[in-house]
């Protein structure tokens, strides 16, 4: 569930 | 220096000059503006040295916890110039009157009181970093899996406001503990304002972007 957060793919994003 | 650095440009909060003034209007422009600060606080959490090594999952507990915490520090260092106005953006600052409007009396109050905390002490830009990395690592959240981490985290940047306070204010050796000590009120402060913005999307009026949902939810 975590994974579909928006959190979870702006901390994954490299800058 | 790493910190300094580490500093995001500053938001405009841009309130929509063709909406007349409400209380709709100036909590659509402050949610608009926390979901755009939300997004440069994760940013700004992955320069604070040692933060982008935790897992993920713990990134996702902290932030979750403590963004409000983050939000409102920046709030009250920008509102350090403008004695009792709440600087939300250098485009939006709310004086008393603003604020009983907006029904912001108990929250904007909370702010000042920690602002003028802050005045009082002269807090400079160096101490409002290293309290703003401090108080992302001070997280209590539950939900930290690896504590060890953290808490080393935690403890680099307390040993960096010693050191900082040991040589720019070593005439006031009890200074580092009175900026620690305004931990609480910024905790307390952050939960008063998460209450307000939570029961404003429970009441479902205010339009809110989804980032700032998400977090609210969390």
């Amino acid at each position: 569930k975590e994974k579909h957060k928006i959190l979870h793919r702006l901390l994954q994003n490299s800058s | 220096s790493h910190l300094m650095a580490a500093e995001p440009e500053k938001l405009f909060a841009m309130p929509d000059p063709l909406v007349q003034d409400s209380y709709l209007k100036t909590m659509t422009t402050l949610c608009d503006l926390a979901d755009r600060e939300l997004v440069v606080i994760i940013g700004w959490a992955k320069h604070i040295p040692g933060f982008p090594s935790l897992s993920l999952a713990d990134q996702m507990s902290i932030l979750q916890s403590v963004w409000l915490e983050v939000l409102i520090l920046g709030v009250a260092f920008r509102s350090l110039p403008y004695e009792d106005e709440i600087v939300f953006a250098e485009d939006y600052i709310m004086d008393e009157d603003m604020s009983t409007m907006a029904g912001l009396t108990e929250l904007n109050g909370a702010i000042n009181q920690l602002a003028r905390k802050y005045r009082n002490l002269q807090l400079d830009k160096e101490e409002f970093v290293m309290l703003k990395a401090i108080a992302l690592t001070n997280s209590d959240s539950v939900h930290i899996e690896d504590l060890e981490a953290v808490q080393h985290l935690k403890d680099v940047l307390h040993e960096a406001l010693l050191e900082y306070e040991s040589t720019k204010h070593s005439d006031e050796p009890r200074r580092a503990g009175k900026l620690l000590m305004t931990l609480p009120l910024l905790r307390q402060t952050a939960n008063r304002a998460l209450h307000h913005f939570y029961n404003l999307k429970v009441e479902g009026k205010v339009p809110m972007h989804k980032l700032f949902l998400e977090m609210l939810e969390a």
